[in-house]
């Protein structure tokens, strides 16, 4: 995973993820400021009138609304895959590139509308899904010379990389494994119930930061913590955790294994306090998601689009 | 940063172009994409190419130095590799020993590996795919074919891997084959390097079938559970397998376990046929000869 | 990576979902492995 372009390319601290998207915003609000000025000094003939208004309603969107109205049209973007009918990983794979275009560009420069669509269409070519481009803006309604305008800005904004690792498979492999290791002690049909529960609740988390500040497994965990928090511990306790006064003994012990490889179970090098912790962390951070009214989106919508066209005013 | 000095190819959906990346004087090819081509955006065989290499890093896969738009092009910027297993084998001036071709082979399997443990099937592995390096380390090129492994209820397409070096099952038209269609590939790469000829080379698709059971024995259900089922079985002229002894015949400088690997490799049935990690710890790479460091090769 | 973090145990998962897969012609055919699905989601949940 850490070889991944996921990894590599797109995980941040908070920190990082705060950073990156102020020093976006405050670059781009500068950019409208100064076209915003250059326009009205260029109409020295505007009424006092005119102008309260420019100055009232042209105003550049902030880091925080902008972010909000991303995660709005990502919404849009998910319900457009559900109504096309798309696979789940290809539908997660188009929030992925909606979302990670608007770390590198802002909603001041390009109207998320027209990257929705560009999104998908490239998410299908990604994922073996391929739509070919009369057939795809026929079933959107739309044009399709505006989604392959996009398609390379999308492409280029995400750095050339397409390969996303989703929570989805990870749940699969932790079915199995919770299978094994509380061999006898899970209730199968209980079992499909948490998996059909936690695949929802992660194309959910598709939505949220957490994709930048956890691992796939992680989100994974999180989401089985939610859904059924004693079963999930005790997964992990048997698997990561050994009681402290076996600790030692399995240290020498594991010592002496590693000498006889055998296929017991080999220590595994990963502490379960420090697993714990990390799995609440982003349980909360799932947990704690907040929408944006359709209202405040129609407000920051007009913010932008007399921003970008303020002789309207 | 980097120069287009000297074309060096043109195919359907690029133009190839050597050079230098002017900040290390490094010698790279460009892989000019060209966009207009295809009416659905940005080619399928483009975009995969970008999508797997990205993601892997190996000595015996090609690198991807770069990725950049200009002029509406998408530039790929890759290892320069001058030479190919194709060329070696055609050039009958080029000597090669044992040795050699073990040494080709375990750079291939190591290519091949990294990228079924990575989930991804090549899917046109041939001698001109196989790239060599200055170094004469071997490189595995051209994944615009290339795809994840299929989840488990995908429909996957039958039409890929070169004919001469395409597997039964998909020859049968198999939808949810698996990565054992790169190694039946290697499998037929290893023979070609052994007979300096190709070793299956069928005319069209149906004759690509006779040519293959007529060369290994027609599958039946008893070593292939179900391959009766495809609908072109009954079409098909039934062949006894070939006797060890047939093989020894064919592959008169081959050892017992160069036989059992390629044996390994070309087993009809896919379930059956040996994945990377059983081929690379056969015997033969552990019997003498020591397969030749990759400076040392034609 | 020497030291998964798992164990493949293809007799320990009742996974009806791939079982009914392999039972298919089809799939048999084509040389389906189930434990080649195994691995790959053993893999990503624990890479």
């Amino acid at each position: 995973y850490r070889h991944s372009s996921q990894y590599r390319l797109w995980s941040f601290t908070k920190e990082q993820l705060e950073s990156r998207r102020r020093a976006l915003n405050v670059k781009v609000v500068d950019k409208v400021n100064e076209k915003l000025q250059d326009i009205i000094s260029k109409h020295n003939d505007l009424s006092q009138e005119e102008l309260n208004a420019i100055n009232e309603k042209a105003v550049p969107v902030t880091m925080e609304e902008e972010l909000k109205f991303v995660n709005f049209f990502a919404k849009k973007v998910q319900s457009f895959c559900h109504s096309l009918n798309l696979p789940t990983e290809v539908c997660a794979t188009a929030i992925s590139f909606f979302r990670r275009f608007f770390l590198v560009n802002s909603t001041m420069e390009i109207h998320p509308k027209h990257i929705l669509l560009a999104s998908i269409f490239l998410a299908c070519k990604s994922e073996n899904y391929f739509i070919g481009i009369e057939a795809f803006a026929k079933k959107t309604k739309s044009q399709p010379t505006t989604i392959l305008k996009y398609e390379f800005d999308v492409l280029e904004s995400l750095q050339f990389t397409l390969l996303n690792h989703h929570p989805y498979r990870p749940l699969h492999g932790f079915f199995l494994d919770i299978q094994y290791i509380l061999h006898g002690k899970v209730d199968l049909n209980y079992m499909g119930q948490i998996y059909t529960n936690c695949k929802r609740r992660i194309t959910e988390t598709l939505l949220t930061d957490v994709v930048y500040h956890y691992t796939p497994p992680q989100i994974t965990l999180a989401c089985l913590l939610i859904d059924d928090e004693a079963l999930t511990l005790k997964y992990l306790e048997v698997k990561f955790g050994s009681p402290p006064e076996e600790q030692k003994e399995s240290e020498t012990e594991g010592m002496k294994r590693e000498e006889t490889p055998s296929d017991t179970k080999l220590p595994s090098n990963l502490k379960l306090q420090t697993l714990t912790a990390l799995i609440r962390e982003c349980q909360a951070m799932i947990l704690n998601v907040e929408t944006l009214s359709k209202e405040e989106a129609t407000k920051i919508d007009a913010k932008l689009h007399y921003c970008q066209n303020p002789m309207l005013l | 940063d980097y120069t287009k000095e000297k074309k060096a190819g043109e195919g359907t959906y690029a133009v190839v172009y050597l050079g230098t990346k002017k900040s290390t004087g490094r010698s790279i090819a460009v892989k000019e994409i060209k966009t207009s081509q295809f009416k659905d955006g940005l080619d399928m065989s483009a975009l995969r190419e970008v999508k797997f290499l990205q993601e892997l890093k190996h000595v015996n896969v090609i690198e991807l130095v770069d990725v950049f738009m200009a002029n509406d092009n998408l530039n790929l910027v890759l290892e320069f590799l001058p030479a190919d297993l194709e060329i070696i084998i055609k050039d009958t001036s080029i000597m090669f020993s044992p040795a050699d071709i073990k040494s080709w082979i375990l750079m291939t399997l190591r290519g091949v590996h990294h990228c079924h443990r990575n989930f991804i099937l090549h899917r046109d592995l041939k001698p001109n795919n196989l790239l060599l390096a200055p170094d004469g380390q071997l490189k595995i090129a051209d994944f615009g074919l290339a795809r994840l492994m299929a989840s488990p209820q995908e429909i996957l397409t039958s039409n890929v891997v070169t004919r001469w070096y395409r597997a039964p099952e998909l020859l049968f038209g198999a939808k949810h084959y698996t990565s054992a269609v790169d190694i039946w590939s290697v499998g037929v790469i290893f023979a070609e390097l052994m007979l300096r000829i190709p070793y299956l080379p069928g005319k069209d698709d149906v004759d690509q079938i006779n040519v293959t059971f007529r060369a290994l024995g027609t599958p039946t259900d008893a070593d292939w559970p179900e391959v009766s089922s495809f609908s072109n079985y009954n079409k098909i002229q039934i062949y006894p397998p070939p006797s060890r002894e047939e093989l020894r015949r064919r592959f008169i400088a081959a050892t017992e376990n160069a036989l059992e690997l390629i044996s390994g490799m070309m087993i009809m049935n896919p379930k059956k046929r040996w994945d990377a990690v059983k081929c690379l710890q056969s015997q033969y790479f552990q019997e003498l000869p020591e397969p030749t460091l990759p400076q040392d090769l034609p | 990576d020497l030291h998964k973090r798992y164990e493949l145990v293809e007799n320990e998962y009742n996974d009806s979902f791939i079982r009914d897969l392999q039972k298919k012609k089809e799939y048999i055919a084509s040389g389906f492995r189930a434990d080649f699905i195994y691995d790959r989601m053993l893999t990503e949940a624990f890479m």
